[in-house]
């Protein structure tokens, strides 16, 4: 599941 | 958030903040590749869309403004202010043989596919006979791909779930845009609008 907080890489 | 991830967001604020006062101070931009600058503008527009759906951190949010802020700032100053000092001629990589690979890179390894284009044609109805053609090919693109698959699944006995699964569900976006596109556009109008 694309989880957008695990994903908060500028 | 870890030590390398905060002094790396921090040294490509300071890399942008440098390129921006050479340019600043130098008042030229000779050495500058005016395309990649625009590049960097293209990619944090892209990646930062996000910015009007969720919201992270404020560090996050600043980080990402700012980079997009300093982004348009350096390509305002080359291709505007300082137009005269580029020399486009040096500025030659062609830039088709970076986005091609990197969009095929990027149809393959993501979460969801939603291009603003397609979203367009449904939302206002219609699209440029140009874009009409740039989607055909994208969409040729992610079809061929289907082929590639099938073949490597017989030939070559690989298959690669996220690819296939992701890209199958991106050719079916395409469908009902083929169907226009060659009723429409190729054989109507040359322009496409919705029924």
């Amino acid at each position: 599941e694309y989880n957008v907080y695990n994903h908060d890489e500028l | 958030m870890n030590i390398f991830r905060l002094s790396g967001d921090l040294c490509h604020l300071v890399a942008i903040i440098i390129l921006f006062l050479k340019i600043w101070k130098s008042k030229s931009c000779a050495g500058i590749s005016g395309k990649s600058q625009v590049l960097f503008a293209v990619v944090f527009t892209t990646r930062y869309l996000d910015l009007f759906t969720s919201f992270i951190s404020i560090y996050n949010t600043v980080m990402k403004v700012v980079y997009l802020a300093s982004a348009y700032a350096t390509v305002s100053l080359i291709y505007l202010r300082f137009r005269s000092t580029f020399d486009s001629e040096s500025d030659s990589f062609r830039v088709e043989f970076l986005l091609v690979p990197v969009a095929g890179l990027s149809f393959l390894e993501n979460y969801a596919f939603t291009p603003l284009e397609l979203f367009m044609i449904t939302k206002t109805g219609e699209a440029a006979s140009i874009t009409t053609h740039y989607l055909f090919f994208l969409g040729l693109y992610r079809a061929l791909y289907l082929g590639n698959w099938l073949w490597r699944y017989h030939v070559e006995e690989f298959f690669d779930q996220i690819a296939v699964v992701s890209g199958v569900v991106q050719t079916i976006f395409y469908c009902d845009f083929f169907y226009l596109y060659f009723t429409r556009v190729i054989r109507g109008s040359g322009k496409m609008s919705l029924p």
